[in-house]
């Protein structure tokens, strides 16, 4: 069907997935619970940190075109990293973690694990 | 989102999902795709959550999230978050959150603790449709034996309803989108009845994992906001993901 919603017949043979719906496995790494929370996600932080920085960068621009004048993210983050404190453990030193091996700020880092409750704005 | 728990004819559960994220998020007219679900792609990643040398739970997730969309307690149960549209939305309980009224939790923290420290699948889904929210959402819970599949359908505060799987009743599966299985879809994102009509097609005598991967490759359950397709069997304790493309021509939702 080539008009939307562009239903198709019910696909099949799909599996093992291939072809171009399918674009690449998922890489697997461990979180160690026993370990300080600021740390667990040291290992998966430090090999996705280009990609991490990079969709940032992208919801910054978001953020810049409906608010150019970048108060937006200012607003971010300065509030965000005060809601960063009020998060329950372990999740507020998970996030503190993340922050502090990316180097991205505190508040886009808040920003994107809230995103669930933000984005029905 | 779309959210699928089956039982095969031998009472085997599987739980299949698409992971679908960044509507209106910035579109690239060039290469007709949504620039947030693109950069999501790339970090996709499965985890594996251990204590004491143990596995506890193993999830598909985002680089950088801590919360838990997608996950299995292996042996035990499956869970799978879908977003739930309401007025009563999560800006309202973020505002309380602001102001200092904290008895309710974030989203994907609840799905986080569960997949950590619940221990049956009746646990789990009593703590997904009794605890406070600060947003709606749909939470589909697959368990470890004949009958354990649910939608929980939940408000901020309230657990609005559930479905069962009932295979008595024909019901050998549930399946959810985005909107109340009572109600109709929204006319323009109808992926419910695509994804019923294949399941359907299959019959429960040839649900499986691959099937179920047919049904999730399946347009418009495949749009160009999926970012990943998720495959859990519980009794194997396996989670399996995969990062998807939507070639032209593809629904945007």
């Amino acid at each position: 069907q080539f008009i939307p919603p562009y239903t198709e017949d019910c696909r099949t043979d799909t599996y093992p997935p291939n072809g171009p719906t399918f674009r690449g496995a998922v890489g697997w790494y461990t979180v160690d619970l026993d370990s300080p929370p600021s740390k667990r996600w040291d290992a998966v932080i430090t090999e996705k940190k280009t990609h991490l920085v990079n969709m940032i960068q992208a919801i910054r621009d978001l953020a810049n075109a409906f608010v150019p004048s970048g108060k937006l993210i200012e607003l971010v983050d300065v509030t965000l990293p005060i809601m960063a404190d009020t998060l329950p453990s372990p999740f507020s030193e998970e996030i503190k973690g993340i922050a502090a091996v990316s180097g991205i700020p505190l508040g886009e880092v808040v920003l994107f694990n809230i995103f669930y409750e933000v984005f029905t704005v | 989102c779309t959210s699928i728990v089956a039982e095969d004819h031998k009472g085997n559960l599987i739980h299949g999902r698409n992971l679908d994220f960044g509507l209106f998020m910035g579109w690239d007219v060039k290469n007709k795709s949504w620039i947030i679900s693109e950069k999501l792609k790339p970090l996709v990643v499965n985890l594996d959550f251990r204590r004491n040398n143990q596995t506890v739970f193993k999830s598909t997730n985002f680089a950088g999230y801590v919360g838990m969309l997608t996950g299995i307690k292996p042996h035990t149960f499956t869970l799978t978050m879908n977003e739930r549209f309401s007025l009563d939305g999560g800006y309202i309980g973020i505002m309380e959150w602001v102001l200092g009224k904290r008895d309710g939790m974030w989203m994907s923290f609840l799905t986080r603790s569960v997949l950590e420290d619940a221990n049956s699948y009746e646990e789990a889904k009593t703590r997904l449709a009794q605890t406070k929210l600060l947003a709606p959402a749909y939470f589909i819970l697959g368990g470890n034996q004949t009958g354990q599949g649910c939608i929980i359908t939940r408000s901020r505060l309230l657990n609005i309803d559930l479905l069962e799987i009932d295979v008595k009743l024909g019901r050998w599966y549930v399946l959810e989108t985005n909107y109340d299985h009572w109600e109709e879809p929204l006319f323009l994102d109808d992926r419910r009845t695509p994804a019923m009509k294949c399941m359907n097609q299959t019959a429960q005598k040839n649900i499986s994992v691959n099937t179920m991967y047919d049904v999730l490759s399946t347009k418009p359950v495949l749009n160009k906001l999926t970012t990943y397709t998720t495959l859990m069997q519980v009794s194997e304790g396996k989670l399996e993901s995969y990062i998807r493309d939507c070639p032209n021509p593809c629904m945007p939702w």
